[in-house]
């Protein structure tokens, strides 16, 4: 089945995002 | 009793739910079972990226913690015990590092765990950081130490993750092993 890769780099600009607040 | 947890709308889901668990010993005392299990508590789960951080930006680094206590970030559903069904039959990568190392190194492999970089299907559970008094100790735990081609490819991308010196020392140690000893390293 597909699974869902995230890279380094988005998860760690995700940290900034408004919902992970 | 598992905590529930959910992906809410607008947030990024990860590939598997997960639960943190914290630990501390006292020490001098011998590790047992019963002991173990009284001492270890979840304190927080998540299902997306978003509450990943959000639970990531409310606990201690690894570096604030005293000596003897332990992260265990595993997948929803596995203890971090030898015991679990999903670990009897596994082991685990262990990497010794010095002091001062391990809030960035475990930030990188909790990173790497979450987006799926390991590429080995089902074998990840969990990985542990452990403070200790003299070093620091991270590992990733997988579901089956008899597969070579697999603990290879789980070293290589530990190494890669935590962007390791060529000539850091791994060792791979299989849960039946630990249970013999009774001691984790």
């Amino acid at each position: 089945g597909t699974r869902i890769i995230y890279d380094r780099n988005f998860l760690l600009n995700m940290r900034n995002s408004p919902l992970s607040q | 009793e598992w905590p529930t947890v959910k992906c809410k709308q607008g947030e990024h889901q990860l590939q598997y739910s997960y639960c943190v668990w914290f630990s501390r010993r006292t020490p001098g005392n011998k590790a047992s079972s019963a002991n173990y299990e009284q001492n270890i508590k979840i304190i927080g789960s998540f299902a997306s990226v978003e509450q990943f951080w959000t639970l990531y930006s409310h606990i201690a680094r690894p570096c604030d913690l005293t000596s003897s206590s332990d992260y265990h970030l595993f997948k929803h559903g596995i203890k971090p015990m030898w015991e679990d069904e999903a670990n009897k039959k596994g082991g685990k990568w262990i990497v010794r590092l010095r002091k001062g190392l391990a809030s960035r190194l475990w930030e990188n492999l909790v990173i790497a765990m979450l987006g799926e970089q390991f590429m080995v299907g089902e074998e990840i559970c969990g990985a542990v950081v452990s403070v200790r008094f003299a070093e620091d100790i991270i590992s990733i735990w997988n579901r089956t130490a008899s597969d070579n081609s697999i603990n290879i490819r789980v070293r290589d991308t530990l190494q890669r993750v935590l962007n390791l010196p060529p000539n850091t020392i791994m060792e791979y140690k299989t849960h039946t092993d630990s249970l013999k000893d009774r001691s984790s390293f």
